[in-house]
């Protein structure tokens, strides 16, 4: 696998899950061999893929069992994106690791064992908390992606965000980098709105994407058709700025 | 105190806090004493009612070290409303709370201890997650405010709450109940809200709140400015709400 992106925020709410499933559809539709995998026990990115059985099993089987990361991965509507289903079994799975060995590397070694050519990319989308699932990921990512809602208590959490993503720097993942940071929910009509805009790329610089995720109802439609935007309204504003957003990731390199 | 309300949600950005905030300082303007007891990392609900100080110490201290709860209390702009602060370090409380003794019954004990005329009502506003803290409010709590956004995923996550109230009315607390469903940032232009009301109700009956809060960018802005939407812009359709769900949590004895 080439790179691995956790797709963070402690902020409940903010569109990680959304960015998770949309960025991902919009990879693949570019070419690229993409897997999502849902670290949340709510599997919001798993049933907005329109994956509702997990024949092969869960994360919770990969990171509790050690059950191999290609035997529980589906495939979606989407041609190359596959996703590692959550459940709801994932709930005790925080209680269980906190005893485990090597607890916070257990999405790392699966994902090491994955074989290499399988994906170019693999999306992990966490639960709007700094525990120990979302330690997993940030232990097994090479970048960060913050989805930032465009609200005041959005800026709030970024100070603990951000040391948490210190910490796992110094103590579990040195390469641990913030890859980008995605405004969403962004309603051009509020003052609030381009308030935090301003001061999210005045902290962030250039690591903000120039696209802003517009509110759009087309989103918060989508799962519950369980496609991603692309597939249920490919002309929507929200849409057009996943498909933006995937474009820039791809510049980046 | 009189009555106990866990604000739960495992669901992120659905309004717990923007509820745990409003509709305290209505009650509190209807005469009720009221503390709300900040059991999130996050704090939104101490900077959102304009405390950024906790010169008494915070909640950890009370879980943790059994400080008691009216030494941490702080009083807000609003006369009659306290806010028992949240702050960083309860985030590593989770950790730390596997192991304790009694662990779900640390919030019910301290609240056990608080002088009983010092309070009509507590709100308990709870973080994004079924872990031991929102664990530690409903076993704490008479009853769970359930605040559910007109929103698809909002639906999905209906199971699992519903699930983890009754595996702690069984194990924790017999007396934990449904006080109340409220239906959050309601946009009527959107089939989907309307669509998601009508499925929320039917699930819930009559526990759902007459009273529907409307999306509406002054419950958003308020936070900013440390102030509870009374104080921000009272005459708001947002804080008019709030008030009329005041007026039936009232009503509802
Ligand atoms: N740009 C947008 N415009 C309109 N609605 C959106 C947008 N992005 C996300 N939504 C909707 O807002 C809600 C929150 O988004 P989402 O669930 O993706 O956030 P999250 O950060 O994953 O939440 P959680 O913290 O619970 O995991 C969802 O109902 C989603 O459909
Ligand atoms: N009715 C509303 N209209 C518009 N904005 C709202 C409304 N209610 C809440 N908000 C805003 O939406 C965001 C999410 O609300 P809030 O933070 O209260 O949710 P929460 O459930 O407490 O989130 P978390 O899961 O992170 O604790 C906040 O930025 C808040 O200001
Ligand atoms: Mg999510
Ligand atoms: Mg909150």
């Amino acid at each position: 696998v080439r790179t691995v992106v956790a797709i963070v925020n402690q902020k409940g709410g903010v569109g990680k899950s959304t960015t998770a499933i949309n960025l991902a559809a919009y990879l693949a539709g570019k070419g690229e061999k993409v897997l999502v995998v849902d670290m949340d026990p709510q599997a919001n990115a798993t049933s907005g893929l329109g994956v509702y059985e997990a024949p092969g099993g869960c994360m919770y089987d990969v990171l509790l069992e050690g059950k191999p990361l290609q035997e529980v991965a589906v495939t979606t509507g989407v041609d190359g994106l596959d996703v590692a289903p959550s459940s709801i079994n994932l709930v005790g799975a925080e209680v269980e690791l906190v005893s485990a060995l090597a607890r916070e590397y257990k999405l790392k070694r699966a994902l090491e064992k994955l074989p290499g050519e399988l994906y170019d990319r693999v999306l992990l989308d966490c639960p709007p908390s700094l525990d120990l699932l979302t330690l997993n990921a940030l232990t097994a990512a090479n970048e960060v992606l913050i989805p930032i809602q465009c609200e005041y208590y959005a800026l709030e959490g970024l100070t603990q965000l951000m040391r948490s993503i210190r910490m796992v720097r110094e103590e579990l993942n040195p390469d641990l980098m913030v890859g980008g940071v995605l405004l969403t929910m962004f309603d051009p009509r509020t003052n609030l709105a381009h308030q935090v805009a301003r001061e999210v790329r005045s902290f962030f610089g250039d690591r903000v994407f120039h696209t802003q995720v517009p509110r759009n109802v087309r989103l918060s439609e989508a799962p519950s058709y369980g496609l991603p935007v692309v597939l249920y309204a490919p002309k929507s504003s929200g849409a057009e700025a996943y498909a933006a957003v995937a474009e820039e990731v791809l510049n980046r390199g």
